[in-house]
């Protein structure tokens, strides 16, 4: 039983995510080269996950309960990233695909999965220096230093960070300064200061 | 992106 208005945000968030989903099934595809019948399986319990999250996540959204990235469910009030939909395809896929696939169709999906990580990283990492260049100047072996510095003790969320540097060209993301801090000069820490304040 | 629909795999 959806209302009118959970139903249109149902219209309205399952091509998106179905999308994605279907991103990632051709991504496998590729990688592992799965029978017909281990992408049915595959295809088959992705999608009923994604079908049961959006819904009530359209539920939840049309009653007012998702709100400045917390919902609220039994009156316990949990960030949204661990209840939005994209998070449970996510689950059941992976379950899915331990459940399915030969050892060796595994192995190849877990290092592609590895590389695609490692990817992300790497470019995260540079977009975060090109923008702490662009308002420090820094030198060629700072740069590097600093590089190297995130890498070593990189947080998945900074890959979020990275998306700040679309809204503004003054932007500069929030990072412990002991990541950052040891690799300036005394004129790029006051700027640093500043503007993580 | 097209929905994704299962085929046989490459030989």
């Amino acid at each position: 039983g959806l209302n009118a208005q959970a139903k249109a945000l149902l219209q309205q968030y399952r091509p998106i995510y179905m999308s994605k989903l279907s991103g990632h099934l051709y991504a496998l595809r590729e990688v592992c080269n799965p029978t017909r019948e281990q992408q049915e399986q595959l295809l088959e319990s992705s999608q009923a996950a994604l079908e049961k999250a959006v819904r009530e996540y359209a539920k939840q959204m049309a009653a007012g309960k998702i709100n400045r990235g917390i919902v609220v469910i039994n009156g316990m009030a949990q960030m949204q990233g661990q209840s939005e939909p994209w998070d449970a395809v996510r689950n059941e896929l992976d379950k899915s695909i331990a459940e399915h696939l030969t050892e060796d169709q595994l192995a190849l999906y877990k290092q592609d999965a590895r590389d695609r990580r490692e990817f992300r990283r790497q470019a995260a990492a540079t977009n975060l220096v090109s923008a702490i260049d662009k308002q420090l100047s820094l030198t060629e072996e700072q740069r590097d230093a600093v590089h190297a510095s995130l890498l070593k003790s990189w947080q998945e969320s900074w890959e979020v960070a990275v998306r700040g540097l679309l809204q503004s060209p003054q932007y500069l993301p929030q990072l412990p300064d002991k990541v950052i801090v040891p690799h300036l000069n005394a004129n790029q820490k006051s700027v640093w200061k500043a503007a993580q304040r | 992106v097209q929905p994704f629909e299962p085929q046989d795999p490459r030989p």
